[in-house]
């Protein structure tokens, strides 16, 4: 473990209790997209799986839980309690357009060809295109909430971080897995517009607005 | 080398 990786793993847990709360205390999902939050829950379940087969340590194995916990308990106050304020019209991304090309991906270019494997591959490349219904339903709607603005924030800077975690431990200790940092890239450049957009705009105390 | 046999990572 190194402070890269425990900023990143503490800002992704930051990003997903904030995204909670704000939806529990305000009781409403209002500009934020579910379908985003579907697939991060199957990120955590399918990356996860090994949770009662491998036991790395107990920060590792809790973090799992709570990840898993957070986000199936998003998708339910989505999906069910909240429902009445689920905004169906502008959460319109083709999410299929998504997991399927990801889950041919995750056959063709893995490291071993095991179910837990493939499983885990498929959850390391969804995890890099998860946000886009969430991105593209924030420029449909032209605006975000500064909540929903520091939770993506937060989402994108922990695999950010997580770049540099990957780099200090080539560095240091030859470990690279070529899948995790490709994916990570890509997942990390799809948030740059936002990045400039959050770090122009609400810091400053504005909306942020992405060009519709 | 590549550790892909245990994935310590989240």
């Amino acid at each position: 473990m190194n402070v890269f990786r425990l900023v990143g793993d503490l800002s992704h847990l930051l990003a997903i209790i904030m995204l909670l709360k704000k939806i529990w205390s305000s009781r409403s999902c209002a500009g934020i997209s579910g379908k985003s939050q579907l697939l991060f829950a199957l990120v955590f379940t399918t990356r996860y799986l090994d949770l009662f087969t491998s036991f790395i340590s107990v920060y590792n194995t809790s973090m799992k839980v709570i990840y898993i916990l957070c986000a199936y308990a998003t998708v339910y106050l989505i999906y069910v309690k909240f429902k009445a304020t689920y905004d169906h019209n502008h959460d319109t991304f083709r999410a299929e357009f998504l997991v399927v090309p990801v889950g041919g991906l995750a056959f063709l270019v893995n490291h071993d060809f095991t179910p837990l494997e493939i499983l885990w591959t498929f959850s390391i490349y969804l995890e890099s295109v998860a946000i886009m219904p969430q991105l593209f339903m924030i420029s449909k709607t032209g605006e975000a909430e500064s909540i929903t603005s520091h939770y993506l924030f937060c989402l994108g800077g922990y695999r950010a971080l997580y770049i540099i975690n990957w780099l200090y431990r080539f560095y240091s200790e030859g470990f690279f897995d070529l899948i995790a940092i490709v994916a990570g890239c890509v997942q990390t450049i799809l948030y740059c517009d936002f990045f400039y957009l959050y770090i122009t705009k609400v810091i400053y105390g504005q909306k942020l607005s992405l060009p519709a | 080398h590549v550790n892909e046999d245990m994935h310590d990572e989240l």
